[in-house]
Protein backbone atom coordinates (compact mmCIF):
# COMPACT_ATOMS: atom_id res chain seq x y z
CA UNK A 1 0.00 0.00 0.00
CA UNK A 2 3.24 2.23 -0.02
CA UNK A 3 4.84 4.74 2.82
CA UNK A 4 2.66 7.96 3.40
CA UNK A 5 4.54 11.14 4.69
CA UNK A 6 2.52 13.22 7.38
CA UNK A 7 4.05 16.77 8.18
CA UNK A 8 2.74 20.09 9.45
CA UNK A 9 0.29 19.18 12.08
CA UNK A 10 -0.50 21.51 14.93
CA UNK A 11 2.25 22.86 16.87
CA UNK A 12 4.65 19.79 15.56
CA UNK A 13 7.18 20.33 13.11
CA UNK A 14 7.86 16.41 13.34
CA UNK A 15 7.82 14.80 9.83
CA UNK A 16 7.03 11.12 10.10
CA UNK A 17 5.96 7.82 7.90
CA UNK A 18 3.22 5.72 8.12
CA UNK A 19 3.51 2.48 6.32
CA UNK A 20 -0.23 0.48 5.92
CA UNK A 21 -0.34 -3.49 5.18
CA UNK A 22 -3.00 -5.61 4.01
CA UNK A 23 -3.26 -7.45 7.18
CA UNK A 24 -1.80 -8.17 10.32
CA UNK A 25 -0.57 -11.58 9.41
CA UNK A 26 2.74 -11.05 8.01
CA UNK A 27 3.01 -7.30 8.53
CA UNK A 28 3.53 -6.92 12.18
CA UNK A 29 6.33 -8.67 14.41
CA UNK A 30 5.42 -11.89 15.63
CA UNK A 31 5.65 -12.02 19.16
CA UNK A 32 5.50 -15.47 19.75
CA UNK A 33 9.21 -15.82 19.84
CA UNK B 1 10.84 8.13 20.37
CA UNK B 2 11.66 6.36 17.64
CA UNK B 3 11.31 3.17 18.35
CA UNK B 4 8.51 1.48 16.14
CA UNK B 5 4.73 1.63 17.08
CA UNK B 6 2.26 -1.05 15.36
CA UNK B 7 -1.15 -0.24 15.26
CA UNK B 8 -4.75 -1.67 14.83
CA UNK B 9 -6.91 0.88 13.65
CA UNK B 10 -10.58 0.39 13.61
CA UNK B 11 -13.65 2.76 12.73
CA UNK B 12 -15.11 4.05 15.93
CA UNK B 13 -18.01 0.64 16.88
CA UNK B 14 -21.10 3.75 17.61
CA UNK B 15 -19.93 6.55 16.08
CA UNK B 16 -19.10 5.67 12.88
CA UNK B 17 -21.32 5.06 10.34
CA UNK B 18 -21.63 1.65 9.27
CA UNK B 19 -21.07 3.10 4.93
CA UNK B 20 -18.60 5.00 5.57
CA UNK B 21 -14.91 4.04 4.32
CA UNK B 22 -14.93 2.25 7.54
CA UNK B 23 -12.55 -0.60 7.60
CA UNK B 24 -9.63 -1.75 9.78
CA UNK B 25 -6.25 -0.63 8.82
CA UNK B 26 -3.03 -2.47 10.40
CA UNK B 27 -0.31 0.22 10.45
CA UNK B 28 3.22 0.66 11.53
CA UNK B 29 5.24 4.25 12.27
CA UNK B 30 7.59 5.33 15.11
CA UNK B 31 6.73 5.86 18.64
CA UNK B 32 7.31 10.07 18.31
CA UNK B 33 4.25 9.90 15.81
CA UNK B 34 1.84 12.19 17.32
CA UNK B 35 -1.71 11.48 17.78
CA UNK B 36 -2.22 14.66 15.07
CA UNK B 37 -0.13 12.66 12.84
CA UNK B 38 -2.13 9.19 12.95
CA UNK B 39 -5.19 11.61 12.55
CA UNK B 40 -3.74 13.30 9.91
CA UNK B 41 -2.73 10.04 7.73
CA UNK B 42 -5.76 8.36 7.92
CA UNK B 43 -7.72 11.88 6.40
CA UNK B 44 -4.70 11.97 3.79
CA UNK B 45 -4.89 8.16 3.04
CA UNK B 46 -9.39 8.28 2.55
CA UNK B 47 -8.62 11.17 0.11
CA UNK B 48 -5.74 9.56 -1.44
CA UNK B 49 -8.18 6.67 -1.84
CA UNK B 50 -11.37 8.54 -2.28
CA UNK B 51 -9.07 9.92 -5.76
CA UNK B 52 -8.38 6.66 -6.72
CA UNK B 53 -11.77 4.94 -7.09
CA UNK B 54 -13.45 8.09 -8.39
CA UNK B 55 -12.45 10.15 -10.90
CA UNK B 56 -14.73 12.85 -10.58
CA UNK B 57 -13.33 13.63 -6.86
CA UNK B 58 -11.19 16.92 -6.25
CA UNK B 59 -7.57 16.26 -5.93
CA UNK B 60 -7.44 19.09 -3.80
CA UNK B 61 -9.00 17.36 -1.13
CA UNK B 62 -6.09 15.56 -0.80
CA UNK B 63 -3.90 18.84 -0.22
CA UNK B 64 -6.12 19.79 2.03
CA UNK B 65 -6.66 17.04 4.68
CA UNK B 66 -6.05 18.28 7.84
CA UNK B 67 -5.90 16.20 11.06
CA UNK B 68 -8.78 17.84 12.60
CA UNK B 69 -11.06 15.87 10.44
CA UNK B 70 -10.80 12.86 12.78
CA UNK B 71 -10.64 12.24 16.15
CA UNK B 72 -8.64 9.35 17.68
CA UNK B 73 -9.99 6.99 21.13
CA UNK B 74 -8.55 4.18 23.05
CA UNK B 75 -10.36 1.62 24.38
CA UNK B 76 -10.53 1.70 28.44
CA UNK B 77 -12.20 -0.44 30.84
CA UNK B 78 -16.08 -1.30 30.39
CA UNK B 79 -16.05 -0.79 27.37
CA UNK B 80 -15.47 2.89 27.36
CA UNK B 81 -13.29 5.12 24.82
CA UNK B 82 -11.31 7.34 26.04
CA UNK B 83 -10.85 10.95 23.31
CA UNK B 84 -7.11 10.88 23.15
CA UNK B 85 -5.12 14.12 22.94
CA UNK B 86 -3.44 15.02 19.55
CA UNK B 87 -0.43 16.54 20.97
CA UNK B 88 0.24 13.03 22.16
CA UNK B 89 2.78 10.83 20.88
CA UNK B 90 2.11 7.22 19.86
CA UNK B 91 4.82 6.19 22.35
CA UNK B 92 3.33 7.59 25.00
CA UNK B 93 -0.41 6.60 24.23
CA UNK B 94 1.11 3.23 24.09
CA UNK B 95 2.93 3.72 28.16
CA UNK B 96 -0.06 5.41 29.75
CA UNK B 97 -3.12 3.19 28.44
CA UNK B 98 -1.98 0.60 26.19
CA UNK B 99 0.78 -1.03 28.37
CA UNK B 100 0.89 -4.49 26.66
CA UNK B 101 3.01 -6.22 24.26
CA UNK B 102 0.86 -6.24 21.11
CA UNK B 103 -0.13 -3.95 18.42
CA UNK B 104 -1.60 -1.04 19.83
CA UNK B 105 -5.98 -0.73 19.00
CA UNK B 106 -7.36 2.65 18.52
CA UNK B 107 -9.97 3.81 17.15
CA UNK B 108 -11.25 6.62 14.46
CA UNK B 109 -14.44 8.88 13.90
CA UNK B 110 -15.13 12.08 12.52
CA UNK B 111 -14.83 15.22 14.60
CA UNK B 112 -18.08 16.77 15.16
CA UNK B 113 -17.36 20.00 13.87
CA UNK B 114 -17.09 18.38 10.53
Amino acid sequence: LGNVTVTDVTANSLTVTFREGQAAEGFFRDRSL
Amino acid sequence: GTNEIELVFRPHPTLMEKDETAQTRYIKTTGNATVDHLSKYLAMRLALEELRKNEEANPMNVETVSEKQYTIYIATVNGQFTLLNGSFSLELVSEKYWKVNKPMELYYAPTKEH
